[in-house]
């Protein structure tokens, strides 16, 4: 806006310059002299966004060609966890939520969907309607753009994305972030999760039958039980099971960042980790391990007809708070009182217990802000 | 940001066989794009 404005205001000394016969050559009133500083961050910006679409190539091409990703921390990633990631955040946020005039609105916008192939077309309401990029970036978009999969047997996606990872849970119950390395879903999901006991559940009832010192147990994980008994568990593993599954969607800056109900469910708690804000880009995902484990999100948990269903909405460096439709008073990417980094996230438990606020398939549920 | 789900769905497994002949499928694959109210899998009796 800075530079605009210095643009505009130069460019209306020149006219008035000339305007007046003046044909001095002097720097004084030139309308085409950038300060030399601006001009160098241009390029170097330019120079920076080159070398990452070459390197984005690169990364396409080797997975076209069939290399995995591997874990490889970086000097940038050890520089990462030192930046006041959230300070960033948080200040990229005010400046998102600057105003802008009319004017300049639809241009803005449409810089930033070519920068980031957003579809214009889609938006709800004329481009000069959203008065700061935060609106625009969290914007609403037209009837029917997004129909909702009629099959009362599917669960649709719940966002905007790219597939990273979908598979089954197995043994382990974790999710690979890149080949070898993968993090555990109870650390994702909170250690007092529904998961393990939801899953225990079943196989503890078998459990109790043939073991009877099992049963006062009832916190262990499945991965425990799983240790402790693999005859029995071999023996429930003979009958239809209800599996445990997973999906994890990246959002681009440039996509639709409003999260719906992927199901018919009933949300009965709600976790808040405030932890840190990496980027989570597909770099960070090589670079840093435990990146979804280690940034801020909100978890949702609850029931749905075929049994457990938890959803993680996790933040990053540009796209720090969430907000919460069905808990509007919930503030993420809050500043950090105390030094340490608080390890208990913190609980809700929605009323009435047990039913929980119950969602349709296709509800809006959250969005991603900006900062 | 990123969105990660887990739930349970249908799954058949067999002791003789390793692999889970799971009654729910995906729809997707690593590296889809996928859009709000797209199918990420469904699920069969």
């Amino acid at each position: 806006l800075f530079f605009l404005r210095k643009l505009h205001t130069t460019t209306k000394q020149a006219g008035a310059s000339i305007n007046g016969g003046g044909s001095s050559s002097d720097s004084k009133g030139n309308p085409f002299l950038v300060p030399g500083a601006t001009v160098a961050t241009i390029l170097m910006l330019g120079a920076l966004h080159a070398r990452r679409m070459y390197s984005d190539k690169k990364i396409v091409e080797a997975r076209e060609s069939g290399i995995e990703l591997e874990i490889q921390p970086d000097v940038k990633a050890k520089f990462l966890s030192m930046l006041p990631l959230r300070s960033i955040s948080r200040f990229w946020g005010s400046v998102s939520s600057t105003e802008l005039p009319v004017w300049l609105r639809p241009y803005a916008h449409r810089a930033w969907a070519r920068a980031f192939h957003s579809n214009l077309e889609e938006a709800a309401l004329p481009l000069d309607q959203y008065a700061s990029l935060k609106d625009f970036f969290v914007r609403t978009l037209k009837e029917g753009s997004r129909p909702i999969d009629s099959d009362p047997r599917s669960l649709i996606s719940p966002v905007d994305g790219t597939v990273i990872r979908v598979g089954e849970l197995k043994e382990g119950v974790l999710i690979e972030q890149v080949k070898g390395f993968s993090y555990s879903v109870s650390s994702l999901l909170g250690a007092g999760s529904f998961l393990p006991l939801m899953a225990a559940s079943d196989i503890q009832e078998d459990i109790s039958c043939q073991e009877n010192n099992l049963r006062d147990e009832s916190r262990k994980s499945w991965w425990r039980i799983s240790l402790a008994s693999p005859k029995l568990r071999e023996s429930s593993s003979s009958r239809p099971m209800k599996g445990l599954f997973y999906c994890v969607i990246y959002l681009r800056p440039g996509d639709y960042h409003r999260i719906h109900s992927p199901v018919d469910w009933n949300v009965l708690l709600r976790r808040h980790f405030s932890g840190r804000l990496y980027p989570v880009n597909e770099r960070a995902t090589r670079t840093i391990k435990n990146l979804y484990v280690e940034n801020e999100r909100v978890v949702l948990e609850g029931r749905w007809q075929e049994g457990y269903i938890a959803m993680a909405a996790i933040g990053a460096t540009n796209i720090g708070s969430i907000e919460l439709f069905i808990e509007p008073a919930l503030k993420t990417n809050q500043p950090r009182k105390k030094l340490l980094q608080s390890e208990a996230p913190e609980e809700r438990v929605y009323e009435p217990e047990g039913t929980g606020v119950m969602l349709k398939k296709g509800d809006e549920v959250a969005v991603f802000n900006m900062g | 940001s990123t969105v990660v789900l887990v739930f349970q769905a249908p799954a058949l497994k067999k002791q003789e066989d390793e692999a889970s002949s799971s009654e729910f499928k995906f729809c997707v694959e690593r590296g889809d794009k996928i859009r709000m109210g797209e199918a990420l899998g469904r699920w069969h009796d």
